[in-house]
């Protein structure tokens, strides 16, 4: 564990924390994605299925826990909970989400480090978790104001990936025989579909200003 | 140290 990876996933926990924060104090998911958080907690179903089958340390079985129960928590209160499902933008949230699952499952049958089962849903989720954003970003767009707590939970997501390119690069060159390909290319992928939203993030933060994206 | 297989990172 290096203090690059530490930072990321704190901001990944602090992110999804916000959107929980949210939801559970103001009942109101507006501007919140549910194809996102689906595809969140599909990413999160398959790629934490060695929690029954690998140990790496306590701090990794948790992480996974919180991330799977937090994942389906939100997926839930967005889906069921009497108040808050009435305030999710089900008509601006339109996003096809069922088009990004298949293409990255055929991709994950194709392009693998090993053909077996576990690591196929691994190498899948890796694939999926770079897409994931997507439905958030264009609702984003859509609605063009951005609430301050929605606007902190992309930021946060996004800083969480920026955290570990920079773990890469680290392990790159303090450990020996550290190269991951796919890891490495999906989390660059991912990593650029933020920076649009980042730009438009620091300019409203610099000019103290409501977050506002271009049509 | 990364193991074969193993996927350390979350």
């Amino acid at each position: 564990m290096n203090i690059f990876r530490l930072a990321g996933d704190m901001s990944h926990l602090f992110s999804i924390l916000l959107l929980l924060l949210k939801i559970h104090t103001i009942k109101s998911c507006a501007g919140v994605s549910l194809k996102t958080q689906e595809l969140y907690a599909l990413v999160f179903a398959t790629r934490y299925l060695d929690i029954f089958t690998g140990y790496i340390s306590l701090y990794n079985t948790l992480m996974k826990m919180f991330f799977l129960w937090s994942s389906f928590t939100i997926v839930w209160y967005m889906r069921y909970h009497n108040v808050v499902r009435r305030s999710y933008d089900k008509d601006q949230d339109t996003f096809r989400h069922y088009f990004l699952i298949l293409p990255c499952f055929i991709l994950a049958l194709l392009v693998h480090e090993k053909f077996t089962f576990l690591e196929v849903l691994w190498t899948f989720s890796l694939y999926l978790e770079a897409v994931a954003i997507l439905p958030q970003l264009v609702l984003l767009q859509r609605t063009r104001n951005v609430d301050n707590l929605t606007g902190h939970y992309v930021f946060f997501l996004g800083a969480y990936r920026s955290f570990y390119i920079l773990n890469w690069i680290y392990r790159y060159f303090t450990e020996q025989n550290y190269y991951k390909w796919i890891t490495w290319i999906s989390g660059l992928v991912q990593t650029a579909l933020y920076a649009d939203f980042f730009y438009y993030y620091v300019k409203s933060w610099r000019n103290s200003e409501r977050l506002q994206l271009p049509a | 140290i990364d193991v074969e297989g193993v996927h350390d990172e979350l």
